[in-house]
């Protein structure tokens, strides 16, 4: 474990809390998109179909569990939930999210390390994750006035991404053992250039200390 | 089995 993936798994756990925080006590899941939220919580499912057949730390299993449970939470408070349920921006968050899957699944049955249900579900995770979050830019850019939590939520979701970056650079020269992993880098890279559009004006709503809002 | 280093992170 290197401080560049500690990092990133910290602004990952971070993202999600601040989420989880906003819904918990504003009861309010404006601005966020559930379209993204339900990619992410079919993310962790297939990837983590792991958790119970294979020990790798008790890091990784207490990180894993975070995850999943955080994620179908956020989904539980913005479908049922009798207050939050109501903010949720129905409307405008509609991003046909379900032809992201279908592709990814495809490609993952396509282009995977070993044809096995585990290794294709993991694959397919990797794939999903990389465009995950493609709806709830498409909403930030549709609501433009974005409220300084949800913001965050993405500024954190795009830091951890980048931090992983660094990590696989740092593992490759400093691990004898880690070999190339095309699938992930490459994934991985495409998903954070996704976020490199909403960096800039997020950083420049910091730096000149005004709301953050993206163009038409 | 070989190690699958990639499969270590989350």
């Amino acid at each position: 474990m290197n401080i560049f993936r500690l990092a990133g798994d910290m602004t990952h756990l971070m993202s999600v809390l601040v989420l989880l925080l906003k819904i918990h006590t504003i009861k309010s899941c404006a601005g966020i998109s559930l379209k993204t939220q339900e990619l992410y919580a079919l993310v962790f499912a297939a990837r983590y179909l792991d958790i119970f057949t294979h020990y790798y730390s008790l890091y990784n299993t207490v990180m894993k569990l975070i995850f999943l449970g955080s994620s179908f939470s956020i989904l539980w408070y913005m479908k049922r939930h009798k207050v939050v349920r109501r903010s949720y921006d129905k409307d405008q968050d509609t991003f046909r999210h379900h032809f992201l899957v279908l592709p990814c699944l495809v490609l993952a049955l396509l282009i995977n390390e070993k044809f096995t249900f585990k290794e294709v579900m993991w694959t397919f995770s990797i794939y999903l994750e990389a465009v995950a979050i493609l709806p709830q830019l498409v909403l930030l850019q549709r609501t433009r006035n974005v409220d300084n939590l949800t913001g965050q939520y993405v500024f954190l979701l795009g830091a951890y991404r980048g931090l992983y970056i660094i990590n696989w650079i740092y593992r490759y020269f400093a691990e004898p053992t880690y070999s190339t992993h095309w699938i992930t880098w490459i994934s991985g890279l495409l998903q954070t250039l996704l976020y490199a559009d909403f960096f800039y004006y997020y950083i420049n709503s910091v730096k000149n200390n005004v709301r953050l809002q993206l163009p038409a | 089995s070989s190690p699958e280093p990639t499969k270590d992170e989350l």
